[in-house]
């Protein structure tokens, strides 16, 4: 495995080498650089949304907290009760 | 597709973040 | 055996490093031709942003993933504990004779919204 994982590293650098060759002839087809500009418009909305993402997983830790400790006394109560029957 | 896929993430996570919400007034309530 | 071994690391190394020249005199020229204008960024960094972005969600997803899991367990078990708990109630209520004060609207409300 560790041969595989050699093999994927290295591919994975010719992988992106070739990611930026192809962007290399970018400057000359205008079509191509609004194309980028676009690009870049969609990874600030995109990095917006997981801004949010992560306010609402922040707040599910939050609540999974407040769960678990009802959770608890909830069966702390439980055992009062059978401990009274 | 990755947009679309973290927005119908989000929508989840806030569907349930409501639920759990709703689920712990409601439980609270019972204990009182 | 050994000579070989040392032989065949050394060839992946000097691949390595190759790899890196290449990659940094690309980004280096891409650079050069492309220098950042007014809002327009260059692709060598909208790529990196790119594959910044994607990380970043497979991260959060890894992180909302398992709370989303034990948010429902944790639900599950609170049901089954108040459940257990309401019944053992009520047998004590037919025991002692004890009247309680009955559910109020709101109270009956929830316990259908938990059911």
């Amino acid at each position: 495995s560790d041969l595989e994982q050699l093999c994927s590293y290295v591919n994975e650098k010719i992988g992106n080498i070739k990611k930026i060759m192809s962007l290399r002839n970018l400057g000359q087809e205008p079509a191509l650089k609004t194309t980028l500009s676009k690009i870049g418009d969609e990874i600030i909305v995109v990095n917006e949304l997981l801004n949010k993402f992560e306010l609402e997983i922040q707040y599910q830790e939050q609540t999974n907290n407040s769960l678990k400790e009802l959770c608890e006394s909830l069966e702390e109560d439980f055992k009062d009760v059978e401990h009274l029957k | 597709t990755l947009k679309d896929d973290i927005n119908s993430l989000l929508d989840k996570t806030r569907l349930e973040n409501q639920e759990s919400t709703d689920f712990l007034k409601a439980t609270k309530i019972l204990m009182k | 055996m050994e000579a070989e071994v040392d032989k065949l690391e050394l060839m992946f190394q000097k691949a390595d490093s190759d790899l890196d020249y290449i990659q940094h005199r690309l980004e280096y020229e891409i650079k050069t031709n492309h220098p950042d204008t007014s809002g327009e960024k260059n692709p060598v960094i909208v790529l990196k942003e790119l594959s910044a972005v994607k990380s970043r969600y497979q991260s959060l997803y890894a992180r909302f993933k398992p709370i989303s899991i034990e948010q429902k367990e944790t639900k599950n078990r609170i049901c089954a504990t108040l459940k257990k708990t309401m019944t053992v109630i009520k047998e004590l209520q037919k025991q002692t004779d004890l009247e309680l004060p009955p559910l109020t609207e709101e109270e009956k409300t929830v316990t259908e919204q938990l059911k």
